[in-house]
């Protein structure tokens, strides 16, 4: 563990946290895209089945937990309790072009070919496109509430971080992992629009972000 | 192989 890691994880934490209390609190989920909730919830459930299989810390545990009910509750906001507000006619990115690619993908590039090593490439690479269809909302509605778009800086900043992480653990430890780096580094890039369009819009105080 | 690392990243 290390501080890269450490801080890239609460990031992660204060995004999912952000995100559930701005539809809890605005009692709307409007500007969400509910097919990215899903995938993120699908990405936790197959990368966390080894919740039951190893323990790796108490740490380890506790976050996996919470990632996983506060993905699935943040799910059950949009399509359930204020699905009202969901606004499906522009959450309409095919996610049926991620899932067959990232699943066939996952049967040929893994570590082995066992039900939990290809479950968790599957969760990898689900994981780097997950956000696609929150991205191509945004692009097409135009705007993002402020509020969503630090919901993405803090997703962004914790890739930023993981990559940070891995480059510090490849140079004290000799660990790489090629699967997570290359589809870390993938899931980055996809950010790197977003943060321009966040340091040179949402930062100078315009409140909205509204594409060009 | 990677396959023994303990997967301890979220």
């Amino acid at each position: 563990m290390n501080i890269f890691r450490l801080s890239g994880d609460v990031c992660h934490l204060v995004a999912i946290i952000i995100l559930f209390l701005k539809i809890w609190r605005s009692k709307s989920c409007a500007g969400i895209s509910g097919k990215s909730q899903l995938l993120f919830a699908l990405v936790f459930t197959t990368r966390y089945l080894d919740l039951f299989t190893a323990f790796i810390s108490i740490y380890n545990t506790v976050m996996k937990v919470v990632f996983l009910v506060l993905a699935y509750a943040t799910v059950s906001l949009i399509y359930f309790r204020f699905r009202k507000s969901y606004d499906s006619e522009s959450d309409s990115f095919r996610v049926e072009f991620l899932l067959v690619p990232v699943a066939g993908l996952s049967f040929l590039e893994n570590y082995s070919f066992t039900p939990l090593e290809i479950l968790w490439t599957f969760s990898i690479y689900l994981e780097s496109v997950a956000i696609l269809p929150q991205l191509f909302m945004i692009t097409k509605t135009g705007e993002a509430e402020s509020i969503t778009t630090h919901y993405l800086f803090f997703l962004g900043l914790y890739r930023t971080l993981y990559l940070a992480n891995w480059v510090w653990r490849y140079h004290e430890e000799g660990f790489f992992d090629q699967i997570a780096v290359v589809s870390g580094v993938v899931q980055t890039i996809f950010y790197c629009d977003f943060f321009y369009l966040y340091f040179t819009r949402v930062l100078r105080g315009s409140g909205k972000m509204t594409l060009p | 192989d990677l396959d023994d690392l303990e997967k301890d990243e979220l």
